[in-house]
């Protein structure tokens, strides 16, 4: 039996927002620690870890380890019928073929709910190592949602160098060549439009834009985007989930050849 | 020329 009773409902529509369209269908996982999903998207270029931690809802009862396959992009239009501010429930049997969610408004006026058939998937789950990052990036999280918006405008690919000057973000195409550079500063009103950057050593990198801005979906979610780089590894771009738990993705850098 | 490395080159199955 499953039960997890979340007062911030509106967090799991925008969650879904910044995963369904990365990735078709997943397997959510329930244990004793959290609500959590890993999947990698078609080509297997990009990867998605979300965790939403038991203690972050109201209610969470899970009897035994559960993996529930959800269509992502259905699971999203059942979501959508959810308002902003209802408490959303997540219910399922041990060996249930579906999964209810139910939609409560603030002042308990309505109720409603969904019943979403669930699915069999074959999915592999990835060891994910820690790792030492040579520099890490935090910016506010609209501003680097413009920024891969603006450049994809001109190219297919993000260069992300992170020097004592700051970061910058270049990219080339047909029409010609841009780069932002946007520096630490922490002088600012409020700590959500800060840009720290924590460097130890210089670090360049090539991306596909294409994944970022699927990544940047995410932004609704989060000020604060954090961006950890290393050199020959997939990049990491953080969007904290509330005080719940996070949404990572990893995307594997282009290389030359 | 750039090649687009996949994220199971880097991350093995657990």
């Amino acid at each position: 039996m499953l039960e997890l009773r979340l007062v911030q409902g509106g967090l799991l529509k925008k969650v879904l927002d910044s995963l369904k369209d990365l990735v078709n269908d997943a397997n959510f996982d329930c244990s004793a620690t959290g609500f959590s999903l890993q999947a990698m998207d078609s080509s297997h270029v990009a990867l998605v870890a979300l965790l939403l931690r038991s203690e972050g809802f109201e209610h969470y009862r899970c009897d035994r380890n559960l993996s529930l396959g959800m269509n992502l992009s259905n699971m999203a239009k059942m979501l959508k019928c959810a308002g902003n501010d209802d408490i959303v429930t997540i219910k399922a049997d041990d060996a249930a073929d579906s999964v209810t969610f139910m939609f409560e408004s603030p002042n308990q006026d309505k109720i409603a709910d969904f019943d979403m058939k669930l699915m069999d998937i074959d999915s592999e789950h990835l060891g994910i190592p820690e790792a030492e990052f040579q520099a890490i990036v935090r910016m506010p999280s609209a501003e680097f949602a413009r920024i891969c918006k603006d450049l994809s405008t001109i190219g297919d690919t993000v260069v992300i160098s992170v020097t004592k000057e700051g970061v910058k973000f270049s990219t080339r195409g047909d029409i010609g060549t841009a780069n932002i550079v946007c520096r630490h500063n922490t002088s600012v009103d409020k700590p959500e439009e800060a840009t720290i950057i924590e460097m130890e050593e210089t670090v360049s990198l090539t991306f596909a834009l294409r994944y970022m801005n699927s990544f940047t979906k995410a932004t609704p979610l989060a000020n604060q985007v954090t961006i950890s780089l290393s050199s020959d590894l997939p990049v990491v771009v953080e969007y904290k989930v509330a005080e719940m738990g996070h949404i990572r993705f990893y995307l594997a850098p282009k290389i030359e050849e | 020329v750039n090649q687009q490395r996949q994220i199971t080159s880097f991350f093995s199955k657990s």
